[in-house]
């Protein structure tokens, strides 16, 4: 699965997220990547979400709009809800990450799996890419 | 203005403690170019919705990665792929599911946003929405690589779980 969040100089956020699903996948399984709010979420009243993992766990917590909601209800820190959510998900067995953005331009991502292969970029010049 | 991107770009190994030196090049080289892309967008004062396409296009146009080319194919050996967008300003939204024709599923997706009153076509419905509203069609055997193919035929000689993460390379 790839994704990306962003936020523009306007201070608007949006997200995107593409996947394949699972290799020898059956029945017409269909994970969250396209389920609007599980894999995917964006408001410019809190943040944008794009997730990767095991979609069933992200379905169920309703990962990417479960986060937006905390950070727009609750004004946590970006890391901070999703660090609450992904208790939950790691909780319940789900494994995976989330890239994060929010309209002030701040960013973040959490994952509890051994990699993600990950990159930010900023108008200060700031660029990273990590996989471990 | 402040703007700022971030990208994930799965390969379907987030279970691997290792990865090779060239495979970790390719990954790295992949990313780069996915950010390359949507900072050019996002540095002339470009829309975050235009940035999060454009990275995302080059990621799934990178066999590498499990997203349009590339994408791990089902039991019965098909590729079909799942993408979704989602507009900040607007809660504007568009996801497809199981689409098997359009080049950039993404691309797809925010046509559903913008060209329907929906949110989520899937299948045969989403593929003819895409020939309707013009996208760039190929044939499905342009997703397919060899590699994927060889990771279904790991998994099918495994008989593993339904839901073996590990193995599924997903």
């Amino acid at each position: 699965t790839v994704g990306a969040v962003a936020t523009d100089a306007q201070g608007h956020v949006a997200a995107a997220t593409s996947t394949g699903g699972l290799t020898g996948k059956r029945w017409g399984r269909i994970g969250d990547t396209p389920l609007i709010g599980a894999g995917t979420y964006a408001d410019d009243r809190a943040c944008a979400v794009s997730a990767t993992g095991a979609g069933e766990y992200f379905i169920r917590i309703g990962v990417a709009h479960e986060i937006a909601a905390r950070v727009r209800l609750q004004k946590e820190a970006l890391e901070q809800a999703a660090a609450t959510v992904f208790s939950e998900l790691t909780e319940m067995g789900g494994v995976g990450g989330v890239i994060l953005c929010a309209p002030d331009g701040q960013h973040a991502w959490l994952f509890n799996t051994p990699a993600m292969y990950r990159g930010s970029a900023s108008a200060d010049g700031a660029r990273r890419i990590a996989i471990y | 203005g402040t703007w700022t991107l971030a990208i994930h770009g799965g390969a379907g190994s987030m279970s691997r403690q290792n990865l090779s030196a060239a495979e970790d090049a390719i990954a790295r080289a992949g990313l780069a170019a996915a950010l390359d892309a949507g900072v050019a967008i996002l540095e002339q004062g470009g829309s975050a919705l235009d940035a999060v396409e454009a990275a995302v296009k080059v990621l799934e146009d990178d066999p590498h990665f499990n997203a349009g080319r590339g994408s791990v194919f089902t039991y019965e050996g098909r590729n079909e792929m799942d993408a979704a967008i989602m507009d900040g300003a607007t809660r504007a939204a568009g996801s497809v599911a199981q689409s098997t024709r359009t080049r950039n599923p993404v691309t797809l997706a925010r046509a559903v946003m913008t060209a329907s009153p929906h949110v989520l076509l899937s299948g045969e419905g989403a593929d003819a929405f895409s020939v309707e509203q013009h996208l760039e069609q190929v044939d499905p055997a342009w997703f397919a690589t060899p590699e994927r193919l060889r990771q279904l035929e790991e998994l099918k000689n495994r008989r593993s779980g339904h839901f073996d993460i590990d193995m599924k390379y997903g």
